[in-house]
């Protein structure tokens, strides 16, 4: 039996087809966020550069953040041509299990924003790219050597609430449809349960 | 974030990617992650330097090349 032979990263088909639109979508908490702005205008003057149709809303409520999304995905299914690419940035403050707080100080959960994305027919085979600008817990990360022995100790002792690595490996076996999860890249901002600075 | 610069994490990808806009795009989020690593943050509630390091989470299967 004559091997399989794996993919080379030359064949085309090892690379996205991105000749189709390119859509984005920034939604951005800027308000008690100081220096945000410049985010928001750095990321969008990059993404236009890189050729992607950018919608900007800021300051969403929680309610704002599902609203503008489940629309992004209705615009890209009803979208006349192929779609290649998307591209969604999340800025704002946050918590330890995924949440993201809206202007109004509610939370939505960015793990449900990414699922409305991942069912987006335009999108299916295409590159699903999330960037999470927003703090996933309270820790500080001193780095290595001496200085952070004490911060690793209290991480071991971390209480309930705080993940570890193995629960949000079961939350991922557990969750119905899981499987299903392709072409997404999230680009968090943070490790898990840390701030982003 | 710095108030007049905004965040370590744009600002570096903003960076990294208006250099290399047709490089592998994991590659690229890699380098966005060395750089920040690298640094000391300095927060104004803190005396002690801190470390920010990003996480990439991926399940695309190709190459993502965004020029």
């Amino acid at each position: 039996v004559e091997p399989r032979r794996p993919e080379s990263d030359s064949r085309p088909s090892a690379q996205y087809d991105l000749s189709g639109t390119r859509a984005a979508l920034l939604l951005a908490v800027i308000q008690d966020r100081l220096g945000a702005e410049h985010d928001v205008a750095a990321l969008v003057d990059l993404c236009q550069a890189l050729g992607f149709k950018v919608i900007l809303r800021t300051d969403p409520t929680a309610q704002a953040f599902r609203e503008e999304l489940v629309q992004f995905r209705e615009k890209l299914d009803a979208h006349k041509g192929p779609v290649s690419c998307a591209l969604l940035a999340l800025m704002a403050h946050g918590g330890p299990q995924g949440q993201l707080l809206g202007v109004d100080g509610q939370e939505v959960q960015s793990e449900m924003l990414v699922q409305e994305l991942n069912c987006c027919q335009a999108l299916r085979g295409r590159p699903k790219v999330f960037l999470l600008q927003a703090c996933r817990g309270g820790n500080r990360d001193p780095g290595v050597g001496p200085r952070a022995l004490p911060w690793y100790r209290r991480w071991l002792r971390a209480p309930p609430g705080i993940p570890t690595q193995a629960d949000v490996l079961q939350v991922h076996v557990d969750a119905p449809g899981s499987t299903g999860q392709a072409d997404i890249l999230i680009f968090y901002s943070a490790a898990e349960g840390c701030v982003a600075y | 974030r710095d108030e007049e610069k905004g965040s370590d994490f744009v600002q570096t990808l903003v960076e990294v990617m208006r250099a290399n806009p047709g490089g592998d795009f994991i590659e690229l989020l890699t380098e966005v992650n060395r750089r920040v690593c690298e640094l000391d943050v300095l927060g104004p509630d803190s005396v002690e330097r801190r470390k920010a390091c990003l996480e990439i989470r991926s399940s695309l299967r190709r190459r993502l090349c965004l020029q």
